[in-house]
């Protein structure tokens, strides 16, 4: 599945 | 952003609070491990270095800052303001144990071999453990204040509802992020004994005090 690496979790 | 995001955001807040709270009112930091609140630290810094380079959203911003903020401040209370009141004797966790593994498991195991992942990554494992040298803390002392048990159970629920947020963006976007999940797991293990004392005592309006 998709990881994205835009980190927009805090 | 979805329910469970919101709810562990608005958790992790409210331990914040909870913990900016006892300390003001009280005026003591008894009870609360300053080496854990160092670590909190090092992950919002490590973490949220992007915070002037890549724009989420005003709500992402916003609590980067006041995370930031409150963090560096709580570290201000504890070992200046009401520096007299921090019991560094059972503070005494050896915090080089967690940062010199978690900083060798960063370089090994991350998403890319880059500086800033590398350092997100540092940040994800840290928190993980974060917490250890506060309930080190409990049980050496072996109680917590009723005001430190619902900190504590605020901060823990935070990743916990992070996990089923994980569940959901899973199923709903196809996102999945395995360090962040596996880090996140380890860290709710960690309060599970925690959260067996509060549901069990501190619920029925009793003092959390371990067996010492």
């Amino acid at each position: 599945e998709k990881y994205s690496n835009v980190k927009d979790e805090l | 952003m979805n329910i469970f995001r919101l709810c562990g955001d608005m958790s992790h807040l409210a331990a914040i609070i909870i913990l900016l709270l006892k300390m003001w009112k009280t005026r003591s930091v008894a009870g609360i491990s300053g080496k854990s609140q160092i670590l909190f630290a090092t992950v919002f810094t490590a973490r949220y270095l992007d915070l002037f380079t890549s724009f989420i959203s005003i709500y992402n911003t916003c609590m980067k800052v006041f995370f930031i903020g409150t963090v560096y401040f709580t570290i201000y209370l504890i070992y200046m303001k009401f520096k007299a009141t921090y019991d560094s004797n059972h503070d005494s966790f050896r915090v080089e144990f967690l940062i010199v593994p978690v900083g060798g498991l960063a370089f090994l195991v991350n998403h890319e071999f880059a500086p800033l992942e590398i350092i997100w990554t540092f940040s994800i494992y840290l928190e993980s453990v974060a917490i250890l040298p506060q309930l080190f803390m409990i049980s050496k002392t072996g109680e917590a204040e009723t005001i430190t048990s619902h900190y504590l159970f605020a901060l823990g629920s935070y990743r916990a509802l992070y996990l089923c947020n994980w569940i959901y963006r899973y199923y709903a976007e196809g996102f999945f992020d395995l360090i962040a999940v596996v880090a996140g797991v380890v860290q709710t293990i960690l309060y599970c004994d925690f959260f067996y004392l509060y549901i069990t005592k501190v619920m029925k309006g009793k003092k959390i005090s371990l067996p010492a």
